[in-house]
């Protein structure tokens, strides 16, 4: 899947199982992604479970739990908002399309949750104050939560390999369309996609990996409402869109020398 | 680091109240406000001073840490469960400042910082 950290880094990942996104005093978010196609490396988001924590007089600690094909509308007790207490309408399950789109609204913590089924995966968004994801707890280990430090090197796919590989199987002599395993040569792919997202940014890159990828016409829409959800979400108008250049300058640079 | 402002509240808070049960209230209302400070006022005195007297005075006290924690200036009955969730329910009151994150009076005015995750596509 495309990860967009805390830190506006934009990486694709392999990361199949489950893994956490993130974790601190308020909240913990983990997803499952899981093959696309079977015996390939991409995958997709099918699972996602969030855990509101418990918090003074607001709320009860809530579970939301989503899967492919069940995109619920409330939390796994049944419940809309945060329980009992007094504050309890700070947190909220609001659904904007049935079994499609979900927001999650938490007050108490400034923070709005975006769940979208696209297809046949799911996709996820938030939007967080930095001092409730720096609100770690004394003694845990954040080296894995892919939000805040990005997925784990040996996980990353780097679309420059990937965009070359493309190029490369469409080369002279490489048969009469040049379309991949699934369809989509690297025109018919960047063609489909320039028609949801015009800039050619890092979500525009995304849909062209996803299609030749896996042939899915679906991810184009992925990459399009994960396009949406930037723009409802991130506090910056300047950093809607990320390039390549902008993606990798703080954490590949040193690596790659 | 704000705790000042939390010890004042309590202290203002329970300088006119002799009940037992409203000194629990605002025990625990200044147990949030010192806990909401704990990220700004790690290593300062007076936050960890805060800290174990509220520990002592919960204790010589019998309050419960769970309960009521109504603010101090603003007491206010739980207000009625709302209609069902609907998206134009936005402005619906979210019980005491402390969940409402924006209003939480140890951020004063200034506006958090915000940012964004994402995950989605293959």
């Amino acid at each position: 899947p495309h990860l967009r950290t805390f830190g506006d880094d934009f990486q694709t990942c392999k990361v199949e199982g489950a893994w956490p996104l993130i974790h601190n005093r308020y909240l913990s978010v983990q997803v499952t992604n899981t093959p696309v196609v079977p015996g390939s490396l991409a995958t997709a988001p099918s699972k996602l479970t969030i855990i509101f924590k418990n918090f003074q007089e607001c709320v009860d600690q809530k579970m939301y739990h989503a899967e492919t094909d069940e995109l619920p509308s409330a939390f796994a007790d049944g419940s809309k908002n945060g329980g009992e207490r007094h504050g309890a309408n700070a947190l909220r399950v609001v659904e904007q399309v049935p079994g499609q789109h979900v927001v999650i609204q938490a007050r108490y913590i400034g923070t709005t949750v975006v769940v979208r089924q696209v297809g046949r995966y799911l996709t996820f968004a938030v939007r967080m104050p930095e001092e409730v994801v720096n609100s770690v707890e004394e003694g845990d280990d954040q080296d894995l939560y892919l939000c805040l430090h990005g997925c784990p090197a040996n996980q990353r796919i780097h679309f420059r390999d990937f965009r070359a590989r493309a190029a490369e199987a469409q080369g002279p002599g490489r048969g009469r369309s040049g379309a991949g395993a699934h369809g989509f040569t690297y025109q018919s792919a960047r063609a489909k996609c320039k028609e949801r997202l015009p800039v050619e940014d890092l979500y525009f890159q995304s849909c062209v990996f996803d299609l030749l990828s896996s042939g899915d016409i679906n991810f184009t829409m992925a990459a399009y409402y994960a396009f949406e959800d930037v723009k409802m979400l991130h506090s910056n108008s300047k950093m809607y869109h990320l390039f390549e250049k902008d993606a990798f300058k703080s954490r590949a640079a040193p690596r790659d020398g | 680091c704000k705790i000042l402002r939390c010890n004042s509240e309590f202290w203002a808070s329970t300088s006119s109240s002799g009940q037992e049960e409203e000194f629990c209230t605002a025990l625990r209302a200044y147990n949030g406000c010192v806990r909401r400070t704990a990220r700004t006022c790690r290593g300062d005195l007076a936050y960890h001073s805060a800290q174990h007297g509220i520990e002592d005075l919960m204790s010589q006290h019998n309050c419960s840490k769970e309960g009521p924690t109504s603010p101090p200036r603003a007491r206010t009955p739980p207000p009625p469960l709302p209609p069902p969730l609907q998206p134009d329910t936005q402005e619906r009151s979210d019980g005491p400042e402390a969940c409402h994150y924006e209003r939480s009076p140890p951020r004063g005015a200034a506006q958090p910082n915000y940012t964004h995750c994402g995950f989605f596509g293959d």
